[in-house]
């Protein structure tokens, strides 16, 4: 993905993640710059180094693992072998998940037990999703696999290097996956954002955001959520109803019980 | 050319 910003560098695929960061997060699409300063929340990413990385870092607990060029399975092991389960608020994955092999339900089941109940996992896949021509891209990790994404050839994204992507049907495989990891049903951000500069149909990624359930009370075996973050997501959404009802500059003083 | 404000950095960019 280019860069273009023309300040910083960053890529529309990088604004997108941000764009649907700052929704999951926030219930509206913030630049990193106005995120809030020591908000607690804890995140990881998975993501190529950059002005993003710093930025969330500078704002919460972030920490970030840069993908390998040519990660194959086991690398969400390798990279977040130090990550406690369960604990992250939220997980940024930039096009790693495409690159493993099948079965990749092992990488969801990874990636979704690192998060705490409520936490929410964005994700980028590459947009563009073809077969494969012959000797192109991906043959050394061709493969014959007889698991539930069918036989046959894996097919790749038609970028430079060796990344694998998902067959044909990639969307309905990836809400398989992340309900088999008991997700919520995960969004597909297609909409155009033009404030920050992203149309609502590009080429260079799909982003994606799902979140792991809360606990339900009546459930013993389960942990219990986080309530702080229920609480924050409910009067986040009381704030953002109420700025929109306000006359301009008004002030609201208090959205307490 | 389409203007726009980057959302990592904050600044005023151009051409997405």
């Amino acid at each position: 993905d280019q860069p273009s910003c023309g300040q910083c560098g960053a890529s529309l695929r990088v604004r997108s993640l941000v764009h649907a960061l700052s929704l999951a997060l926030f219930g509206r699409s913030m630049a990193i710059v106005d995120f809030p300063v020591g908000w607690p929340m804890k995140g990881h990413g998975l993501s190529e180094p950059g002005p993003h990385v710093d930025g969330l870092a500078a704002r919460m607990d972030f920490s970030n693992s840069p993908p390998l060029p040519e990660s194959v399975p086991g690398l969400l092991n390798r990279e977040l072998e130090q990550a406690k389960p369960g604990s992250l608020d939220f997980l940024i994955v930039d096009d790693v998940l495409e690159q493993f092999a099948p079965p990749r339900q092992s990488a969801f089941n990874q990636a979704v037990g690192l998060l705490r109940p409520g936490a929410v996992l964005i994700f980028a896949l590459p947009a563009e999703m073809r077969e494969p021509e012959p000797g192109e891209g991906a043959d050394r990790f061709r493969q014959k696999t007889e698991n539930e994404e069918g036989p046959g050839d894996l097919p790749c994204n038609g970028a430079p290097g060796a990344s694998l992507t998902m067959p044909e049907g990639v969307e309905a495989q990836i809400r398989r996956h992340l309900a088999a990891a008991g997700m919520q049903p995960p969004r597909l951000h297609k909409e155009a954002v033009p404030e920050f500069g992203i149309p609502s149909h590009h080429g260079s990624a799909q982003v994606w955001a799902a979140r792991r359930p809360l606990a339900s009370p009546q459930d013993p075996a389960e942990e219990g959520g986080d309530v702080f973050f229920d609480q924050h997501s409910r009067y986040a959404s009381l704030g953002r109803i109420l700025c929109e009802l306000a006359e301009a500059e008004a002030t609201v003083l208090d959205v307490g019980s | 050319r389409h203007e726009f404000r980057c959302n990592v950095c904050g600044e005023a960019s151009g051409s997405a």
